[in-house]
């Protein structure tokens, strides 16, 4: 309970009048930063434990790590850049079907996913990551391509894929 | 040396030589629009810090020196195209670039701006708008939904509750922007298309934004200046990045157009989708091992 207070107190400190028309200092500025992001990382415990419980009824994690990456508006997810085969849920919190396309930012081209329900393979395309954003100085990402692909959510409902890399020889065939 | 066009089922999007859009069609719908797409800058009001009558533009004001910006034109552009979407990748200068992107059976096209860093180097503070110049009879009317519940209809130097004297005919037009802006041909005025049109943008976050002239959407993206607008916070809108240079930012805007009777359905679900878009977990585990 006290995890989910931190962020809902923070918040209200950033319903003063500067916060919300941007015309605090800039140290206040940084300061409102730093309490945002404390509070949304008490709620990402709470949010890694929900997940665990619903996907704890389709398969077990056997206590492997999950983990979010809120940086891929600048196609920077560092802790799946070193995997070989990841998994990614999704949760849609809208009550009606939507259709979403996904993209993961990624080293190389050569990547494979499937759906996990139906074990099929996902139609993929790949995007270049482009200079103006790899320049970004904030950005310590090695990823050179957006995976990106169409997925249907069901209404607040939850989709699971497997993304794997793949030989070149598999990449350049698919393509 | 052909005209290039970006196309899915829903919409068509034209593009001259120089890779600048030109044009806009739904296909179902079967309006169009001549729509010049491209970024702006409003170089900032300096002002005298000590009395308001010279403020300057700053973090409580937005206060451009000129009643126009500055265009800028593609200066160079890419072209990708695949089984899932087509999008072409345009660099306007050395700090503002955009990528649009039509995805396969979507009826809206994503513009993917990154402004920044604002270049002060000529000492002077700039303020980067989006425009989209279309020929809508909108007839000094545009919408936003500022209070973040309902649509709100906004008229071009006017205020439905007392007589206004406009002195700022741009910055006195700006309203905020929470998730949407549109203008359409108001009713009665006459269009070539015998059809009732309007143009929707569905942004990322919350933005200032107007209509200066019949047709037009601008939003603003990002600002730089050098000089405190006297408001109290004693200090220029000026923050920088880890580079000690200005900030970068990046976002999107979809882009809706179709007639005025399909388009409050679509920007209402799309604007939901935006901005409660599915979270993303990721875990090592894949379904070998499990």
């Amino acid at each position: 309970k006290n995890s989910i207070n931190l962020l809902e107190k923070e918040m209200g400190i950033l319903q003063h009048h500067d916060a919300v028309s941007g015309t605090e200092r800039q140290h206040v500025a940084n300061d409102y930063s730093k309490r945002l992001a404390r509070g949304i990382n008490k709620c990402l415990n709470v949010i890694y434990k929900a997940f665990d419980h619903l996907t704890s009824k389709l398969f077990s994690l056997n206590n492997e790590p999950i983990f979010m990456c809120p940086l891929m508006n600048i196609s920077q997810c560092i802790e799946i850049e070193g995997f070989e085969r990841f998994s990614l849920i999704m949760y849609n919190p809208l009550p009606r079907e939507v259709t979403t396309w996904v993209r993961l930012p990624v080293i190389d081209s050569n990547y494979i996913v499937y759906d996990f329900e139906s074990e099929d393979k996902v139609q993929t395309q790949i995007s270049e990551v482009y200079n103006e954003t790899k320049l970004i100085p904030e950005r310590n990402s090695k990823a050179n391509y957006d995976l990106v692909w169409k997925s249907v959510q069901r209404p607040l409902g939850i989709k699971l894929y497997s993304v794997q890399k793949t030989s070149r020889k598999e990449s350049i065939i698919q393509k | 040396s052909e005209n290039l066009n970006l196309n899915n089922e829903h919409l068509e999007l034209n593009f001259d030589q120089n890779g600048n859009l030109i044009n806009i069609k739904n296909k179902h719908s079967s309006v169009s629009t001549p729509l010049k797409q491209f970024y702006c800058i409003y170089e900032s009001m300096p002002g005298n810090n000590s009395e308001s009558k010279f403020q300057a533009s700053g973090a409580y004001v937005f206060r451009p020196m000129k009643n126009s910006c500055m265009p800028l034109e593609v200066r160079e552009y890419r072209v990708q195209n695949g089984p899932l979407f087509d999008e072409i990748h345009q660099v306007y200068n050395e700090w503002i670039s955009q990528t649009i992107r039509l995805y396969k059976g979507e009826k809206n096209a994503e513009f993917e701006w990154q402004v920044g860093p604002i270049d002060v180097d000529d000492k002077i503070g700039k303020e980067i708008v989006i425009k989209f110049d279309s020929d809508l009879k909108s007839n000094s009317l545009f919408y936003t939904d500022s209070n973040g519940r309902e649509i709100l209809k906004r008229k071009r130097d006017y205020r439905p509750t007392w007589i206004l004297n406009q002195t700022e005919s741009i910055a006195g037009n700006y309203y905020p922007i929470n998730t949407r802006i549109f203008v359409r041909d108001e009713p009665g005025r006459i269009n070539r298309n015998n059809a009732l049109r309007q143009l929707t943008l569905v942004t990322d976050r919350s933005h200032g934004g107007s209509s200066i002239n019949d047709g037009s959407i601008e939003v603003m993206l990002h600002r730089r200046m050098l000089n405190d607008d006297a408001l109290g916070v004693s200090e220029p809108l000026n923050e920088k990045g880890s580079d000690g240079k200005g900030l970068i930012i990046k976002g999107n805007i979809k882009v809706l157009f179709d007639t005025v009777e399909n388009s409050a359905a679509l920007h209402r679900e799309l604007s939901h989708q935006v901005n409660n878009k599915p979270l993303l977990i990721f875990t090592r585990l894949d379904k070998n091992e499990e």
